[in-house]
């Protein structure tokens, strides 16, 4: 079924957070068009698609926020 | 595999650890007991040797937190983040964190995370390598709960590794680093415990007139050529001639083997040295093992055979001592009457005594020295010789 909006938000924060953690994605505060970020942001689920060898969408689908949610060495994956 | 940014790595063989705490979750014995395994993954393929301390600075400071533990990566509660280390430097570089929020196990339970596995992961970045993206590599980023008992280390991670410190020396390291008394230097290791004399220093080279072998068999389609620790590989899989050492499959056997041979039907394969006899199936040894080879019917006056082979189609299998040989007939479980017999008597042309023995493509091979002898099995007659390390394409 359709991911209720209040979970929907959680997810995107938790896969944000997650992207800040292992694939070096900064949050541009500046900027003043949101969907420059949206676009930095889907460039970074895409780089973690690849990693992990998942369809690369670039959107937070269910398979990916899976493989985020799995237990993990906290290192990055990828280094800036 | 992958490495970190300007490609750090430990510029020294000698390394030394120290555990600076506890989980509760495990007995102390049991958590040294998972690091220094999980050290000795890496020393096996690599120069690295690694030497515990119990005071002052090592290289590697290994410890167990939860949330902020002072540096710029707080854990996160059970789950999630379930540790991370720092690449070679010096100060915090080298140092494993693992949070003490998640319940670490010592045996791959659903209900935690195997202590050995995520340390022998977080070593390698303390080692210099980044993850992995093979799937199933020791440095791939997401816990995986497999059956650690006989654990190999993957093919990428030893390509990673090797990367950065090159294959081990010659001499086997030392896989296990020994325990230290508490001091400020660290000393000297132990030697291993096996009689080094039986191990050439270096490994012969493959097409050495003179190679000889101490053993030699069949197992799952592959044939193992066994000198002193050393194995060489032959298999159908892939072309080149693997060099691997005994321990690397079997960790617990000692190096200088008598004789080897595989019943295939049973995928089982027996390894003879001194008075004992081993049985293996793959890489795990038969429970019960070893036992002493009395137990096959052999005369107290033997205490160590040369050789050994096993005819699939008679169901026999041929022990070989000095000039003499044994017959054991397999369904039977029992040494054939009017055994022992001259080698001689049988198969024509082979006087004396054998090194190994192998069975392959209906023919029995009989080793002695740099000479091999092919013998059809059905006739027993010598077909040709050919120089023992003919199966290395040299």
């Amino acid at each position: 079924f359709p991911v209720a909006p209040e979970k929907e938000k959680e997810d995107m924060q938790f896969a944000q957070k997650y992207l800040e953690n292992f694939y070096d994605f900064k949050e541009e505060k500046q900027t003043l068009f949101k969907s420059k970020n949206i676009n930095h942001m889907a460039d970074k689920i895409r780089e973690m698609q690849s990693f992990f060898g998942l369809e690369v969408t670039g959107e937070l689908n269910h398979k990916t926020l899976d493989m985020m949610k799995k237990p993990r060495c906290g290192i990055p994956d990828v280094h800036a | 595999y992958s490495t970190f940014p300007r490609n750090p790595r430990w510029r020294k063989e000698d390394v030394t650890y120290r555990i600076l705490n506890y989980t509760p979750d495990m007995l102390q014995a049991d958590v040294d007991e998972a690091i220094a395994k999980a050290f000795q993954l890496w020393s096996s393929v690599t120069p690295l040797r690694f030497t515990r301390l119990y005071s002052g600075d090592a290289d590697i400071m290994i410890s167990f937190a939860a949330g902020f533990h002072g540096d710029f990566y707080s854990f996160d509660g059970p789950g999630g983040t379930l540790a991370h280390a720092y690449p070679p430097n010096s100060g915090i570089g080298g140092d494993a964190h693992f949070d003490e929020d998640e319940n670490w196990t010592k045996f791959a339970t659903p209900e935690g995370y195997n202590l050995f596995l995520v340390a022998a992961h977080e070593l390698g970045h303390s080692l210099g390598l980044g993850h992995s993206n093979v799937y199933g590599a020791l440095m791939y980023p997401i816990y995986m709960s497999r059956d650690t008992r006989n654990y190999r280390l993957p093919q990428d991670d030893i390509d990673g590794i090797q990367a950065l410190y090159g294959p081990p020396r010659e001499s086997p390291a030392s896989p296990e680093p020994t325990e230290m008394i508490p001091t400020e230097a660290p000393t000297e290791m132990s030697p291993r415990e096996e009689p080094t004399e039986i191990t050439p220093l270096e490994r012969p080279k493959d097409c050495d007139p003179h190679l000889t072998f101490d053993a030699i068999t069949t197992l799952r389609g592959e044939i193992l050529f066994f000198k002193g620790s050393y194995v060489w590989r032959k298999s159908p899989y892939f072309s080149e001639i693997e060099h691997d050492t005994i321990s690397t499959f079997w960790p617990s056997l000692a190096a200088g083997f008598d004789a080897a041979y595989e019943i295939d039907k049973k995928d089982r394969v027996i390894f003879f040295k001194d008075n004992q006899y081993w049985a293996v199936s793959g890489y795990n040894i038969q429970p019960g093992f070893p036992k002493p080879i009395q137990n096959l019917g052999f005369p107290r006056s033997v205490k160590k055979i040369d050789a050994a082979v096993h005819d699939q189609n008679a169901k026999k299998t041929y022990f070989f001592v000095g000039n003499m040989y044994w017959s054991f007939d397999e369904n039977t479980q029992s040494m054939e009457k009017r055994y022992p017999r001259k080698i001689e008597a049988d198969f024509q042309g082979i006087g004396q005594a054998i090194d190994a023995a192998l069975q392959k493509n209906g023919h029995f091979y009989f080793f002695h020295g740099s000479k091999q002898y092919e013998v059809d099995i059905k006739n027993k007659k010598l077909v040709r010789i050919m120089k023992s390390n003919s199966w290395f394409d040299c």
